[in-house]
């Protein structure tokens, strides 16, 4: 099927939380996320990108409901993983473009960057399926580049 | 609905790319993807974490057949973007479980990276949407670790 910008999803009810520079080795994302799930912790998007010198970032929104009781998790786990800080962020928002094969389209992923770039915000994080690309950007900016978007791919917000 | 992972898939068909440590401003990933999108270059995954020092890694994965020419595209824009080098890996596949909101459920974010580490494998990358959690891992280990997670989500591998 030819990709195609179905539809533009926008969310300002999460919070961003890094774990960093845990360890990088077996079991390590299993130990957080287990104290996410004894916590009954809903997870919005999970971001791990490269390690470096045996260290990585675990990163994952929340609702925003869910960020104190998160921290409080977190806490309990962090020199079990050895993570150097437990970050939150609760100033952010989710916009995400979503299609079938949408990533089989390098020009719609450029177009959403540039998009994003020409209202000269800043993407703090990146996370994508096959069907669903989401930039984490400030909570500011989520207005105007939601109706950047909009237009880009001739969509309207959900 | 109640969150249900319904498919497993395995990809061992792709090549992970990371530009390392290029500017964290407004415009770069439109600079990187415009690139991608000049030689026709389809992606898999991609996924950014959260930046430090004002600096951040762009991570992606491609079709192994892209890969000579994204590379050739990345040592092109390398310099504009200020990577301080462009990383590959030729050597790992992609693990994902799918099902309708099972971000929803922590026991089962948890019960995936609970297999993966007691198959005694280190998760490389994370990235996840509502429906699919996708794990990069070496590409040795992809036979049993598909098999344990068909095992725990009483599944076939796709
Ligand atoms: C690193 C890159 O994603 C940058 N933050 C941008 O917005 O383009
Ligand atoms: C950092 C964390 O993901 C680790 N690599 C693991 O496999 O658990």
């Amino acid at each position: 099927e030819e990709p195609l910008v179905r539809a533009l999803t926008v969310d300002e009810g999460i919070a961003k939380v890094v774990l960093e520079r845990v360890l990088d080795k077996p079991g390590i994302a299993a130990k957080i996320f287990k104290k996410l799930a004894d916590y009954q912790i809903s997870l919005d998007m999970i971001v791990q990108s490269m390690h470096k010198d045996g260290r990585n970032d675990v990163a994952f929104t929340v609702a925003k409901d869910d960020l104190q009781d998160t921290l409080n998790a977190m806490n309990e786990i962090k020199d079990e993983v050895e993570a150097k800080a437990v970050h939150y962020d609760d100033t952010i928002a989710k916009v995400s473009i979503v299609g079938v094969n949408i990533l089989g389209s390098p020009e719609i992923i450029y177009g959403m960057f540039n998009t994003i770039a020409s209202e000269d915000v800043n993407i703090d994080m990146i996370s994508s399926s096959n069907s669903r690309v989401s930039c984490i950007i400030s909570k500011s900016k989520i207005g105007k580049v939601a109706d950047a978007l909009a237009e880009r791919f001739k969509l309207k917000a959900l």
